[in-house]
């Protein structure tokens, strides 16, 4: 959950008179607001850009442009439908894309509008999503660029969480010692109110300069605080929202079955680097955990031939295996997961592993199967069928070689989820991070009941896990608009004993616990519905059933465009103002599917290598002399 | 001949030779689907060199279109483009151009042909020219694919079998015979080969010099990298 800003970008003949982040949160869901003021000083018209980044979660739900007092508003339309404005935008020689992958968690939105001299534009864009708790606090990040100084600068944020705030941060890169009283900070039990607002000489790199040191990000990092093991409901205008993460919860012992590519191509820094993070992660085991490590090639070799306990001697004996693994030969993913599964079947038939405790497998790869069985889905199949729904597939995508898709689709067809692993300097960090996500699993096979009459039309409500530091959430429509209360079931299997809660969910009356507030945003709760139900069919249609897959993509289609959502499966479409020659160019906003953001990032690798010969894109094919 | 393989995604590229007998004729690209092959002939040194070692280069290239019903021969004397019973000639020792509603010719003289079809490929000849009295060395030719995503899943031949990617892994960098070629061990289509870190030339900006590629070279004339190995894909005439 982040958030990315630039502003609108200019020449010296453009004036940004403002640049605004307004950030709603409302119960973990956040509605942000981009606004962006420029004046074309300019004797003669000239284009001027908007460019904004957004957390690749969030979906966006809104985007206009005022240009001399007419207002320009995107309409979300299906992809197809849109697809062919776009092509006409591109026949014509318009840059028609507006969404460009950006880092690891952004993506960029830029458009660009030919402003007549003297006069003034006004972009807006809006987006909306629910923010995940990730190791204890949910995060918001504002990246901010405005490349020029900005007559009026602001980022707000409120926070109106009704469970109350256990803490509320506010930290940025840029902040110097000058600039940290800037930010304005108001915490009282259920609200927070962060804001920044530099003026315009506080923007200054130095007096009388023109460059600005605001450059950088700006963070807020909450949690709430935690009554009760029910966790929160929350039942606003007919819609009803569960949060779910008790409180105090002991951990259950984990069976962890370290899955390690050390194939050729993990030659240098990357083998290192997994060697660092499994350093790292072994450290970390609790002793009531048992672990094994397989490493693989086309060949398939385990440290031990069953899981062993996390003693101290044992991890010991552990790492110094650890230490010298070392990259060689080609990648046989099949038979090294295969292997895993089978070392965990059997260690459980054998009754070598504590009763209640959850299996896992950590799959780490970073490229495609070239050995043994080279084809993905029937690796898919074999893994689904050994596991038998009874362990959980975490897979670690390390690179940009590796196919993503397949470990996700693979991960989530055994009750796990699957990371991508950046090649950077922080790739041991980023391995060690998903690997405290998911260490501590604190139940198991979650189910939460809400009663058929009450309730109409909810999101996953059973879920494989739950971690330590996460949290569930339940969304659903209430069969009665004007229905106020229900019972609440949650089960799942906890450490020594089952975990079962029962418990009677109400309405909240905003009126009282926000009485200045005139409005927040009233139908916050149904959008988080929207949204959540939207990602999980998208899920659906990429990983479920064949026969779930048509039906889910056709439903998420159906409320993306009922709710306004850029998604995967729609655009949006802005009409830009006719251009002198009298044409009007449509642009198209799109959401990056995981393997769009992929492949431009391979790209955008290959241009920022100093090392790359290639001349051009496509790859070519030679024969020459010498 | 050298053969590079460019594979950007992985930001590398394959390199290896193929020698025969001069008059030899290889299947280049051949892909059943869309009709389309190119086939090259070898041409050897005008006599052995000081080292004793016969260089093999490219010297007529034939590239049939059956479904547009177009064929090219191409070689380092002239072009000839026969189409619907007509045979047009075009010489290198002039630029020229023709356009056709399903193909696409360029010749800059002395230099280079692109050739577009339809829907279906785009590559570029280059001549390499060598002095007249040169006492070995012949005027040659080299082929290279610039567009290949319209080929079917079943287009093979020595280039073409690459067009779809290649999968291999590359371990265990070692000294080589040279310190600035280093040998390492590949795995790929099941074979693990001893291949030596090099440099190749791309001749398509620089058609005398050539650009350095850095590239993987693999031994005896492709051997474990192509399917089968070099004789496979002789054959006996240009179309």
């Amino acid at each position: 959950p982040r958030r990315q800003t630039r502003g609108a970008t200019t020449s010296l003949q453009v004036e940004v008179q403002s640049v605004t982040m307004d950030c709603t949160v409302t119960s973990r869901f956040a509605h942000t607001v981009m606004t962006s003021k420029a004046l074309n000083k300019a004797n003669s018209s000239q284009e001027i850009f908007f460019e904004v980044e957004l957390p690749k979660t969030a979906f966006i739900s809104n985007f206009s442009m005022e240009i001399e007092g007419q207002v320009y508003v995107g309409e979300v339309k299906e992809k197809e439908k849109a697809k062919k404005q776009y092509e006409k935008a591109v026949s014509s020689g318009q840059t028609a894309g507006l969404v460009k992958a950006s880092g690891r968690t952004m993506e960029k939105f830029s458009v660009s509008v030919n402003i007549a001299s003297k006069s003034e534009v006004t972009f807006v864009l809006t987006y909306e999503e629910l923010l995940q708790r990730k190791k204890g606090q949910y995060e918001i990040l504002t990246r901010v660029k405005p490349k020029s100084l900005v007559q009026e600068f602001k980022i707000v944020t409120n926070i109106y969480e009704p469970q109350g705030l256990a803490f509320v941060d506010a930290t940025a890169t840029f902040l110097s010692n000058d600039l940290l009283p800037l930010v304005e900070k108001t915490v009282t039990d259920k609200k927070a109110h962060i804001s920044f607002s530099p003026t315009i000489e506080q923007q200054r790199t130095c007096p009388g300069c023109d460059g600005t040191v605001i450059d950088g990000d700006f963070f807020v990092r909450y949690d709430v605080n935690r009554a009760g093991t029910l966790g929160d409901i929350q039942i606003v205008n007919g819609y009803f929202v569960h949060f779910f993460a008790p409180p105090d919860l002991p951990r259950v012992p984990k069976n962890a079955v370290f899955v390690i590519d050390k194939s050729g191509s993990m030659f240098g820094r990357k083998i290192e680097q997994t060697r660092e993070a499994l350093l790292a992660i072994l450290k970390d085991l609790h002793k009531e955990d048992y672990f094994a490590l397989i490493e693989f090639d086309h060949q398939i070799s385990a440290w031990k031939e069953s899981l062993t306990r996390a003693t101290m001697d044992n991890l010991a004996e552990a790492m110094n295996y650890v230490k010298n693994i070392r990259d060689q030969g080609a990648t046989d993913i099949n038979a090294a997961l295969l292997r895993a599964v089978n070392m965990l079947a059997k260690d459980r038939q054998e009754n070598r592993l504590p009763e209640r405790s959850i299996d896992m497998i950590i799959l780490l790869t970073d490229g495609m199967p070239n050995s043994g069985e080279h084809n993905t889905m029937r690796i898919q199949e074999n893994v689904r069928a050994a596991t038998g729904g009874n362990m959980s597939l975490f897979c670690l995508g390390f690179g940009n070689d590796v196919d993503y898709s397949f470990l996700d689709v693979m991960s989530k067809q055994n009750k796990g989820l699957a990371r991508r692993i950046f090649e950077a300097a922080d790739a041991t960090l980023q391995l060690q991070g998903f690997y405290e996500e998911v260490a501590n699993p604190l139940l198991s096979e979650v189910d939460l009941h809400y009663p058929d009459n009450a309730v109409d039309v909810l999101t996953t409500n059973h879920f494989n896990q739950l971690f330590n530091g996460s949290e569930i959430v339940v969304a659903g429509r209430l069969r009665d608009d004007h229905m106020d209360n229900f019972m609440v079931e949650v089960m799942g299997q906890g450490f020594e004993e089952d975990f079962k809660v029962q418990g009677q969910a109400s309405a909240v009356d905003w009126g009282v616990l926000y009485p200045d507030e005139d409005y927040i945003f009233g139908d916050f709760t149904e959008r988080l519905w929207a949204y959540l139900t939207i990602q999980q069919l998208l899920d659906t249609s990429r990983s479920g059933e064949p026969n779930e897959k048509a039906n889910a993509t056709a439903k998420a289609l159906e409320m993306s465009l009922q709710y306004n959502f850029v998604t995967p499966l729609t655009s949006m479409v802005v009409t830009k103002p006719e251009t002198e020659d009298g044409t009007d160019s449509p642009l198209i906003a799109d959401k990056l599917t995981e393997e769009q953001r992929q492949q431009s990032e391979r790209v955008a690798h290959r241009y920022s290598s100093p090392s790359s010969y290639m001349p051009q894109l496509q790859p070519t094919y030679l024969v020459d002399g010498d | 001949p050298h053969f590079i393989i460019e594979l950007p995604d992985k930001n590398d590229a394959l390199c290896f030779n193929i020698n025969d007998r001069p008059g030899t004729i290889f299947n280049l690209v051949r892909d059943p689907e869309s009709g389309i092959s190119v086939n090259g002939q070898i041409i050897g040194d005008k006599k052995t060199p000081p080292n004793g070692k016969i260089n093999t280069y490219f010297w007529r290239f034939g590239i049939v279109h059956q479904t547009l019903g177009v064929r090219l021969m191409v070689s380092t004397q002239d072009i000839s483009v026969f189409q619907g019973g007509k045979r047009v000639k075009l010489l290198w020792s002039d630029t020229a151009s023709l356009k056709r509603p399903n193909m696409d010719l360029l010749v800059q003289k002395d230099r280079s042909l692109t050739v577009t079809l339809k829907d279906s490929v785009k590559f570029v000849i280059l001549l390499h020219k060598v002095w007249q009295k040169h006492p070995y060395h012949r005027d040659y030719l080299g082929f290279y694919t610039l567009d290949t995503h319209l080929f079917s899943s079943s287009v093979h031949g020595l280039l073409g079998q690459f067009y779809n990617g290649i999968e291999y892994e590359v371990t265990d960098l070692r000294p080589g015979a040279t310190p600035e070629k280093p040998d390492a061990t590949m795995y790929v289509r099941g074979h693990e080969l001893n291949v030596t870190r090099g440099l190749q030339r791309d001749f398509r900006r620089d058609v005398k010099n050539g650009e350095d590629v850095p590239c993987w070279f693999i031994h005896s004339n492709g051997n474990g990298l192509i399917d089968g190995d070099a004789t496979d894909y002789i054959v006996s005439g240009l179309f």
